[in-house]
């Protein structure tokens, strides 16, 4: 782990009261690596090791603690600064807006593959628990089979599912607020097609589902697998359409996850959920220290 | 001054930059400079210009033999391809493109065989591309053994006449043992049907997989052996590099490529054309 190489690294130099200029950047180098491996965009990476030596340099090494320590304790602060968006209460962070009136739009986007119709059965679980009456919206027409997945995984919810066979995906979605209006459904959870950010049709489609339902939440599902592409990948969809917080799925794998820091830091928005699993009930809130500690390895 | 550039920190700095974009690990881009820096040394590399092609080549050359990328044929009876991977990658799809191309451009007799038995609409989304391909399909009731099911296709091929058999399986992550240890059963089936190990393991690689891809295909190697990745998503703009490290550290060579959501969005894997687009 790194906190093993950086004692390794710093074993030589116990018994110093201050970490010289030389000492923080053998620990950098290790700290460089070791959130590369971890997936974390490499530029990203240049600017956190930066900041990190920054608040590293002229400070006495803590009581008790030895220079490695030190460095880890610095790496840590600073990732969890991070990835909580020093929210007051980090906890805040990972809730949902909802409309002042109903129904609450809740538009799901991300790249092709990254769990959205699933976290779209998961958040029409979760909302029903807190006594929200959900609908869920197929806007994916496209991929095969796409509408009836919707529908199988809104069974398993037991919750509605807004399908039109043929449509097009931005009349579905105006249509399905006008029937939650109607039909008291006081959230409705738009599940699109997975896109390329560098497909302007696709792109264009999504600011027009935008358009025509105003979404209280613009959530971009993103993989926690992915490397260095979640950089572009964020900050595409982000400028194309505002997102208001991500969601990474897929977190029950064993990938590091250094997405996370990558596009909190990038973007600026909270990551508001994590999936878990497969099953409806596989959802948590995210938790910036768990995270930390996951990517720091 | 050449106007083909010097040759200084700054480049190789540019090279780095390069690689680490295209998720190339830190191991594999560190060996690759040190023996670049090497190159430049022992065979006098004039100018960046030679040295940018050096490292052309050198890419090249570790993705392996052109014979690598083959998709092996059994000598007789049917070839059977098996599709492995974790969530969402592309295996559906990919499988689907081949048994398209395999049945109107090869004009082979193909069964596709929906493995995947778990996933809400699996089956119906490989039927679906059963009747674009024009081929045979067979699929059972949801929630039926995997294995099972790969056991009765493999009997209905023998007695159609297949040529190939494509088998889709279940997107599972890696440390999930359950899931690889039913792997493990599909795959002995499968070895004790055909009388020989499946002809194609094809793990399936989101191209904008980062580093997990290794950990991925250790586990999936250990499980069931995998002979080639079919990388999906190539028309992203992911570079898909760490298929470089899973190359030589792994031994594993690239066979497809997925570029898109169509048919025909499916190619060879060509080592100079994914390096020209990776140093890009
Ligand atoms: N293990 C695990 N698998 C997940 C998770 N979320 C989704 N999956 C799986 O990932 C695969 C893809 O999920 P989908 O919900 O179909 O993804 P999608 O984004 O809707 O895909 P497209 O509509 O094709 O873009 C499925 O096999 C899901 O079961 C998760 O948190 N953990
Ligand atoms: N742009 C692009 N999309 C692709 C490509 N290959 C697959 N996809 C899309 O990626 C999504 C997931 O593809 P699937 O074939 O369902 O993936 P899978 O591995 O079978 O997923 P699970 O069975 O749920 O594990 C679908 O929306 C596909 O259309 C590709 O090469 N390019
Ligand atoms: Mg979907
Ligand atoms: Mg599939």
């Amino acid at each position: 782990s790194l906190a093993e190489k950086l004692q390794a690294a710093f074993d030589k130099l116990r018994g110093n009261v201050k970490l010289t200029e030389a000492d923080i950047d053998v620990a950098l180098k290790e700290v460089r690596t070791a959130l590369l491996e971890a997936d974390v965009n490499f530029r990203v990476v240049k600017d956190f090791v930066g900041r990190v030596k920054e608040r590293a340099l002229g400070e006495s090494v803590l009581e008790g603690l030895n220079p490695g320590q030190q460095v880890i304790k610095f790496v840590y602060d600073e990732m969890l600064a991070l990835l909580s968006g020093d929210a007051e209460n980090p906890g805040q962070a990972s809730a949902l807006n909802f409309a002042p009136k109903p129904p609450t739009v809740i538009m799901l986007c991300g790249l092709q593959g990254a769990g959205k119709t699933t976290l779209a059965g998961k958040l029409a679980k979760l909302l029903t628990k807190q006594g929200k009456t959900p609908v869920l919206v197929a806007c994916d027409i496209q991929r095969p089979a796409a509408v009836k997945q919707l529908q199988i995984v809104g069974e398993q919810v037991k919750t509605p599912v807004f399908a039109v066979p043929g449509g097009d995906p931005v009349r579905i979605a105006r249509d399905a607020v006008e029937w939650a209006e109607a039909n008291k459904a006081d959230v409705v959870i738009l599940d699109t097609a997975g896109r390329l950010h560098i497909d302007g049709d696709l792109m264009t489609q999504l600011q027009g589902i935008k358009s025509a339902t105003h979404p209280h939440e613009i959530l971009l599902v993103l993989d926690a697998m992915t490397g260095q592409d979640a950089v572009t990948v964020a900050k595409e969809f982000d400028s194309a359409i505002d997102v208001t917080g991500f969601v990474l799925t897929k977190v029950d794998g064993d990938t590091r996850g250094g997405a996370a820091i990558s596009v909190r830091s990038v973007v600026g928005k909270p990551i508001k959920f994590v999936g878990v699993g497969e099953k409806m009930d596989a959802l948590e809130p995210f938790y910036p220290d768990r995270m930390a500690s996951r990517i720091l390895g | 001054v050449t106007g083909r550039g010097r040759i200084d920190d700054e480049l190789f700095e540019e090279f780095e930059a390069a690689l680490l974009a295209a998720d190339v690990s830190v191991t594999t881009t560190d060996k690759i400079l040190d023996d670049l820096r090497e190159a430049v040394r022992l065979e006098r590399l004039p100018d960046a210009k030679a040295v940018r092609e050096r490292l052309r080549q050198s890419l090249t050359e570790a993705l392996g033999e052109a014979g690598d990328t083959r998709l092996k044929v059994a000598p007789s009876g049917p070839s059977l391809y098996l599709m492995v991977g974790v969530n969402g990658v592309g295996k559906t799809t990919t499988l689907g493109k081949m048994a398209y191309r395999a049945t109107h451009t090869d004009g082979k007799k193909v069964m596709l065989v929906a493995g995947d038995t778990f996933r809400a609409a699996a089956a119906d989304q490989l039927a679906i591309w059963a009747q674009r391909a024009g081929c045979d399909f067979i699929r059972q009731q949801e929630r039926s053994d995997p294995a099972a099911v790969v056991f009765d296709a493999i009997q209905a091929a023998k007695a159609r006449d297949i040529d190939l058999i494509l088998v889709d399986t279940a997107g599972r992550l890696h440390n999930k043992a359950n899931l690889m240890e039913e792997l493990r059963k599909i795959g002995r089936v499968c070895e004790r049907e055909l009388g020989r190990k499946p002809d194609e393991v094809l793990l399936a690689l989101d191209a904008t997989t980062g580093q997990n891809a290794v950990r991925q295909a250790q586990e999936f190697i250990g499980a069931v052996g995998v002979t080639g990745i079919a990388l999906a998503k190539l028309d992203g703009t992911a570079r898909g590099g760490i298929v470089i490290t899973l190359r030589e550290e792994l031994g594993v060579p690239v066979k497809i490529v997925g570029v898109g959501e169509q048919p025909a969005d499916i190619r060879p894997f060509v080592p100079q054309v994914f390096i020209e687009a990776l140093l890009d």
